[in-house]
């Protein structure tokens, strides 16, 4: 068929067979239907220009065009389904690729993504970015939090504090987010949590994106004196993103509570089989 | 005995913005991964003992450390294995467990030794170097609390009795 699907009796995702990509996510409990194209990109790390000698680098994030470059506009993929998990199973290249996980009775999609070594033989550095495009008419206006706690609203090329002078389309619009970055429309909301601290931002309406891994190949003069190239293990990542669909009435309590699980998650132990009894006498 | 001091001191090192962002040179990212990961030891100790206490078992417990990328001795080679499961919150969750296993069929059970569903999937080789199998179960852990499950798996020759059982009698 032309689509594939993987559900529970909460969610359903929806990917396009032709491409791969994820196309769109539905909450069956509060009915909420959002068109959702998610895929990688890259920004192609500047090394200094006619307008300033600044570099990106360890301290700096300062892309040398404004539009990314896409990882892959489309996915090999695998399709596993058991009565505990569906699952799909995404390859964009050979050093990117993701799992959009759903379990049985979870409310939220998973999605684990493994980028690096990014490959930089053409002499360019490169920033990675997981991105969401979605419909939404959001008003330029998007949501982060502050080390978990406060949510704070940004606003296209502007400070609550002071009038801004935008340099910088790009970055001088990207924050810091701990644990969640989240887009509306006043009427639904997607969220997205994370396992580590990333720079976001939404630099379109109804677009969402957060930086997953950059390898550059200049310093930036910024007191490390050395690129941020990562030669060891430190070259491949994995983390998970972990999204969610409401009704803004509802989203609050479900990313608060989620964020929480998330960072103090549950701990396992193995042992195996075979103990002796032990009391502390 | 174990302590969570070098830990503790490897935490609080690591408040620096240096760490956070993993912005430092790489001698120093080298030596922020050092620190944690020698802080793991002794507190894996601590968590071993506060479990055998709390348990009144003493066990040899094992810690996964890159379950994350599918690599657990204990469960990928052992066909009977103990799986405590600890939830730092103060409320209840529910947990699904993945774990990297052989291939073969596995019965889970839980604290109250009754049987539970579990799944084995497969991971496509384009995601992992090699086939893998992941045993999938679901967990649910009290407040600040622990839940221990058991899982074991079926012999190959078992498993042969077990089809024999299902097989239909009538020829199709």
């Amino acid at each position: 068929s032309r689509v594939i699907v993987i559900e529970n009796k909460y969610i359903r995702a929806t990917f396009d067979s032709g491409t791969g990509l994820l196309m769109k996510i539905e909450n069956m409990e509060q009915n909420l239907s959002l068109p959702v194209s998610q895929g990688f990109f890259w920004y192609n790390a500047s090394a200094g220009d006619e307008e300033s000698s600044q570099a990106s680098g360890a301290y700096i994030f300062r892309p040398s065009v404004r539009k990314p470059m896409a990882v892959s506009h489309w996915a090999q993929i695998n399709l596993v389904k058991t009565t505990l998990v569906q699952e799909v199973y995404q390859n964009f290249s050979a050093w990117c690729s993701q799992v959009i996980r759903l379990y049985e009775g979870q409310r939220h999609l998973e999605l684990e993504w493994t980028v690096g070594p990014i490959p930089v033989k053409d002499d360019w550095g490169k920033e990675v970015i997981s991105r969401f495009d979605t419909p939404m008419k959001t008003k330029g206006q998007f949501f982060t939090d502050s080390n978990g706690r406060e949510i704070l609203k940004r606003r296209d090329d502007y400070r609550p504090t002071w009038t801004l002078n935008q340099t910088e389309p790009v970055a001088g619009n990207y924050y810091p987010v701990n644990t969640r970055i989240y887009i509306t429309d006043g009427h639904m909301q997607l969220t997205v949590l994370t396992d580590r601290s990333q720079g976001g931002s939404s630099l379109k309406d109804g677009s969402l994106e957060l930086m997953v891994h950059r390898r550059l190949l200049v310093d930036d003069e910024r007191g490390v004196m050395e690129p941020l190239l990562e030669t060891n293990t430190g070259d491949k990542v994995r983390g998970r993103h972990l999204v969610l669909l409401s009704s803004v009435s509802d989203a609050a309590a479900r990313h608060r509570l989620l964020a929480e699980q998330e960072v103090l998650a549950p701990q396992l132990v193995l042992a195996l089989g075979g103990s002796s009894p032990y009391n502390s006498q | 005995s174990g302590d969570s001091a070098p830990l503790k001191e490897a935490m609080a090192v690591l408040q620096h913005h240096d760490a956070v962002s993993g912005t430092a040179r790489q001698n120093v990212v080298n030596d922020y991964a050092r620190q944690l990961a020698a802080g793991w030891g002794p507190c894996e100790v601590l968590v071993s003992n506060a479990l055998a206490q709390l348990s009144n078992n003493k066990q040899n417990f094992s810690f996964c450390r890159e379950l994350n990328i599918s690599i657990c001795p204990v469960s990928q080679m052992s066909e009977h294995f103990l799986v405590t499961v600890y939830n730092p919150l103060g409320r209840k969750v529910d947990h699904m467990v993945r774990l990297p296993v052989s291939e073969g069929l596995f019965f889970v059970k839980d604290p109250n030794d009754k049987s539970i569903s579990s799944n084995v999937v497969m991971v496509p080789s384009a995601y992992s170097k090699m086939y893998q199998w992941e045993l999938l179960f679901p967990a649910s852990v009290p407040a600040l609390g622990f839940s221990t499950y058991s899982v074991n798996q079926v012999s190959s020759h078992n498993h042969q009795a077990r089809n024999q059982l299902t097989r239909p009698r009538k020829p199709k």
